[in-house]
């Protein structure tokens, strides 16, 4: 029975994607069967693993839309232990479509029902905005994982996140767990890493991973080259982050 | 009669807010009378000039509810040709009732109408979705500035604000015209800004402005002070770069 990871935070490049997809290659590297899926109509995660249109089969999209059953909008990746399932959203009538049906929140969650038993992990890729599709994912997920970036707005997006988790719990899914706060971008020494440290630490210390991810310029690269930054640089410092984050999700996946 | 500038792009942390901000602040430097509107429930402009729940009358909120009207909702900053109106979202359920208001797409092109010839520039800080206030903003809007940071996504966001801009000209706002392509937390001389230079300047040159705004570390700190950086560190890179953008995007107004 896969566990089932929403990445999300209501703030715009925050490393959401970047998360998503080396979180989920670094578990693959671990030989934990994952899956990604992309939640977000503008289609960054299949793009970072060199999913364009012409390559996809189906997507999320045609499942939302009952056009193609779940099975077939799964692809191979080029690590034997990751699957991806793409969103394909190719036109503004679609994205307008595709976040009309996701109004009714249970969709994902009915959708995975017939696949969770085929992984260890699924991990969902969410936009910055806390309607629709990233409603979705967080129904149907057992947890929450939360990428920070420093900065002045840190802080209120995770506060706002925590608030809507309450009301997630209250209304569709009520053992929703935090998964963690994961600081991203991390450069050490700056008046504004040290402020929003000083923020996180003394409001939600106990959520904090003790991993984090440097700011590290092969994260930007390796997405480029339509690859997750360990089949890019494998000893780069993003590559190495990533892995360490996946082993502390698995050793904490295994305590429960 | 001001000119509407909306900053937009489907692309998180791109510098959307950060540019609203600093570059409202440059032309109120100018002595251009100025006013900013938050467009995303987030509420990061209002947060970038100090503005907090406690310290505001009224917002876009109340307006687009007809509760207070626009007037109201002005609030003064510390540079005296500068207004800001927040958006004053305080709970979850706010911002799903604003979400609806604003499906109807020419609310505020209505509500400007009574103070536009009050102001030489409005500037529009959107959410990264295009929909609801997004459409709103550009639908009242004369043009977009589009703030691009390299990376692997860049050119996608861009092309797809183009085919967004096309369908608004068709249904809601034929004139609507593009103030520019900004390139924020520029870091030169690596592989990522090379690519994406190169993409953007094949397909989009005649767009690009020719100031850039740098990396530069005191645009975050400003933020958490509550302060445009002009008002933060005036001889800072990032200051002085928005100063150059306003009077950029100041002689363009002139020669039409
Ligand atoms: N640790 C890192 N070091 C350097 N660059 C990074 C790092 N993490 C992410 N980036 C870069 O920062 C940008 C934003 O990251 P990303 O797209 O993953 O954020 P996001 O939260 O998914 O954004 P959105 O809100 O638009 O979905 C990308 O260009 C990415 O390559
Ligand atoms: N030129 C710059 N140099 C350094 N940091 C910057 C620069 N521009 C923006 N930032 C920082 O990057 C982060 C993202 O910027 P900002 O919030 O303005 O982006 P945005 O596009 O408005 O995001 P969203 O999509 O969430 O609305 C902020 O922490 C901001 O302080
Ligand atoms: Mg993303
Ligand atoms: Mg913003």
């Amino acid at each position: 029975m896969a566990k089932i990871i929403a990445v999300a935070l209501p703030k715009g490049g925050v490393g959401k994607t970047t998360t998503a997809v080396n979180l989920a290659a670094s578990l693959a590297v671990a030989e934990q069967r994952t899956l990604l899926i992309d939640m977000d109509t503008f289609g960054a995660s299949g793009l970072s693993l060199g999913f364009t249109n012409g390559t996809i089969k189906a997507g999320l999209y045609e499942v939302f839309n009952f056009v193609a059953g779940i099975q077939s909008a799964i692809h191979k990746t080029e690590l034997s232990f990751l699957d991806i399932i793409p969103i394909n959203v190719q036109s503004l009538h679609a994205e307008e479509r595709l976040t009309r049906l996701a109004d009714n929140r249970s969709m994902l969650k009915n959708f995975l029902r017939a696949i969770v038993h085929q992984y260890d992990y699924i991990i969902l890729d969410c936009p910055p905005v806390l309607r629709g599709l990233s409603t979705n994912a967080l129904t149907a997920a057992d947890s929450v994982l939360m990428p920070v970036k420093s900065g002045h707005f840190a802080l209120d997006a995770v506060d706002k996140l925590f608030t809507y988790l309450e009301w997630i719990r209250e209304v569709a899914n009520k053992s929703l767990q935090v998964e963690g706060i994961l600081i991203t971008m991390h450069e050490p020494n700056t008046r504004v890493t040290d402020i929003t440290m000083r923020e996180l630490q003394a409001k939600y210390r106990r959520h904090m991973f003790r991993t984090f991810i440097p700011k590290n310029i092969s994260l930007g690269e390796a997405s480029f080259y339509g690859k997750a930054a360990i089949m890019y640089k494998v000893n780069s410092r993003g590559s190495v982050a990533y892995l360490t984050l996946a082993r502390e999700i698995i050793a904490h996946a295994r305590e429960e």
